[in-house]
């Protein structure tokens, strides 16, 4: 998560996961934003939180098998740069989505609880606890 | 040539090719579709 | 960008390498493959998991389920969803010596790479760029091939013991005297595999309270030796000097973690040339630093002997330093001698500690004699106590290849990293089908390259690298370059700046 570009083919990930959205006809301006926000939540739980280990062979005999991404990013170290940077861009989109969705009740509800499915494991105070 | 590499589909199976493409075009399409509708 | 030398006073000849940066354009590109790629890779698990499509891997049959997973599934994603696609590139099986050409046993696969087979057909005379071969002594003809096979008639080919047993026969102990020749050191100790020389020795070298310093693309051999030290590790960026100083700083003063103690002893770990990167290390900085700061020095000329300085005697000798100042010289001869193995050079007791601690010499069987004998001819065709020149000239030679083809592929606009007189030419990629692509239209035009990508390499600088040999003749090298080029406005792998 520090290589060069990475954050910027994130962001750039979540502004065509939106526009693929905004080209159904049928959907909302609302609905599509609360689906982005649901999607990029999704997506982000199970990489970063839920699968553990590495897609390929580390010489670390295996130490890193039993770590999800999230804890396994800069060597555990926490609040470094990646990390604020993949805690403030959901609370982003949440605010936006927010803001789209002209503060509907159903919409708020659905997404505060997708931004807390992605918020909570990221607190240093849960950092390997299973 | 240039499009399979860059967008690793060079690596693929044929059918998974296919697959690529046809969501690209059909999501270019209600692209299209939907700004036309907009507008 | 070039690493500028901090320190030129120290440097007895220029000192430049190149690490150009990837465009932001080209590794947004690149996580966009490789992001293709993983969504793929998570369709074809599924349907592997539900049948619909036939599952080559190994797996556990329906009675071993409640078992431990034998079988790490996730661990293997990289392997069976984006390695396999292209894997045709790696472990070609060839038919000759690995000379400055060599014969390619031509294969083909009917199920995407899962299989393969023998189309009894030989692509004969490919250029070889993809060996470790610097001097050119990977010949099945002439005096070194001679003379192991002398050495097998007399000694035969296998030691059945170990050093401190019965397998200590004479050849190993001229080996190890001329290898403290050709070092300048007081003693040596010659084993038989290049890999055990780094992961068995350090574990004899550090342990408990001490501190290992290791640059971050270290070889894994090193990496394993020291993880299994139990030595504390940190690491420093690439060749980067103030780091270092910085990690050495912090280590005196601040002592071991918790307690404080100062460390029993501080080890830094370097190579001389890094396979990977093309990069020569800043050794007179790194000898600067570690008298200043009392730490020891443990140099990997794995690469760079035979291959650097003027009498072929590696990064110490290219920087015209006093072997004395590096504490632990290892080296392999598996890429300048045509040989296998390692040594360790050093101060007599060093090497006599080793000797009765290092785990290689009281369980690993010694180096096979023949082996040994072609070390031994090469080395002295190298020192030039054949009473030929053919050792200063293959030296020249291959300084003249690698400066000429460097600065050709330069020319021509690749990007190439490294530093100037690297023999070791990493030519980047970048984008994963790029890596396939670029290793079958070279074997396409009869000549071979190793293609490198992740996790071997970070994940937005896939590269080609080639070796340059002593062997190869300057039309080889334009041959190369050309074809190289007609692949590259092929694919239109970045320009350079």
């Amino acid at each position: 998560m520090n290589s060069r570009g990475i954050w910027l083919s994130y962001l750039l990930g979540i502004g065509l996961l939106h526009v693929i959205l905004l080209s159904i006809p049928f959907a909302s301006v609302p609905v599509v934003w609360t689906l982005t926000n649901v999607i990029h939540n999704l997506c982000m739980y199970l990489l970063l939180h839920l699968v553990k280990g590495t897609p390929f062979e580390t010489p670390d005999q295996s130490k890193a098998r039993f770590c999800t991404y999230w804890e396994q990013m800069d060597y555990g170290v926490q609040f470094t740069a990646s990390r604020k940077f993949l805690t403030i861009t959901p609370i982003v989109l949440y605010i936006l989505t927010s803001f789209y969705t002209k503060y509907d009740q159903d919409h708020f509800v659905v997404n505060t609880v997708s931004l807390m499915t992605v918020l909570i494991p990221k607190l240093p105070q849960l950092h390997g606890v299973r | 040539y240039q499009y399979i590499l860059v967008t690793a589909l060079y690596m693929l199976k044929p059918w998974e090719r296919t697959i690529f493409n046809s969501i690209l075009i059909s999501v270019a399409g209600m692209a299209v579709y939907t700004g036309y509708v907009f507008m | 960008k070039n690493n500028y030398v901090h320190n030129a006073s120290l440097y007895n000849k220029p000192f430049v390498e190149q690490f150009e940066e990837t465009p932001l354009f080209v590794a947004v590109l690149t996580y966009v493959g490789y992001g293709i790629l993983t969504i793929f890779g998570y369709l074809r698990d599924f349907l592997r998991n539900w049948g619909i499509e036939k599952c080559h891997l190994a797996r556990e049959r329906d009675e071993q389920k409640d078992f431990v997973p034998l079988y790490q599934d996730f661990e293997n994603f990289y392997t069976r969803n984006l390695y396999m696609r292209i894997r045709d590139n790696w472990n070609r099986p060839i038919c000759s010596v690995p000379g400055a050409k060599m014969d390619l046993v031509e294969r083909t696969s009917k199920d995407y790479n899962w299989t393969f087979e023998h189309t009894g057909k030989v692509v004969k005379d490919v250029i070889n760029m993809g060996s470790y071969n610097y001097l050119g002594f990977a010949e099945n003809t002439g005096r070194c091939a001679d003379s192991a096979t002398g050495s097998t008639h007399k000694y035969g080919v296998g030691v059945g013991s170990t050093r401190s047993e019965m397998g200590n026969l004479d050849i190993h102990e001229e080996l190890e005297q001329l290898v403290a020749r050709f070092l300048g050191v007081e003693s040596s100790m010659a084993f038989g595999m290049g890999f055990a020389t780094n992961s068995m020795n350090i574990p004899a070298l550090a342990g408990k309270g001490c501190l290992i310093l290791s640059d971050e693309l270290n070889h894994a051999s090193l990496v394993l030796g020291a993880r299994l030290s139990g030595a504390t590790i940190r690491v420093f960026k690439h060749n980067n000097m103030v780091s270092l100083e910085k990690l050495l700083r912090d280590a005196i003063v601040h002592g071991q973690p918790r307690t404080h103690r100062p460390w029993k002893k501080i080890l830094i770990l370097v190579e001389g040339i890094y396979s990977m990167e093309g990069s020569i290390v800043r050794l007179p900085e790194v000898i600067a630093l570690k008298k200043h700061y009392k730490a020891y020095l443990y140099l990997d000329e794995a690469h760079s002997i035979g291959a650097l300085g003027p009498r072929g005697g590696g990064v110490v000798d290219y920087f015209g330093l006093d072997p004395k100042d590096v504490d632990i010289m290892m080296g392999t001869f598996t890429k300048s001698f045509g040989a296998a193995g390692g040594y360790i050079g050093g101060k007599r007791e060093l090497i006599d500690y080793l000797r009765s601690h290092s785990h290689s010499s009281i369980y690993a069987t010694a180096m096979s004699p023949p082996v040994s004998q072609q070390i031994i001819t090469s080395m002295k065709i190298i020192m030039g106590e054949d009473d030929t020149t053919l050792g200063a000239e293959r030296l020249k030679q291959l300084s003249e290849n690698t400066v000429y083809f460097r600065r050709k592929l330069r020319e021509m606009g690749f990007i190439i990293y490294g530093n100037d007189d690297s023999p070791v030419v990493p030519m980047m990629l970048y984008m994963p089908a790029k890596i396939g692509a670029f290793g079958r239209e070279m074997v396409k035009r009869n000549i071979g390259t190793v293609v490198v990508g992740f996790p071997a390499t970070p994940i937005i600088e896939s590269r080609a690298r080639f070796c340059v040999s002593a062997a190869h003749t300057r039309d080889m090298l334009d041959t190369v370059s050309h074809r190289s080029e007609t692949c590259w406005k092929k694919e239109k792998i970045k320009e350079g700046k």
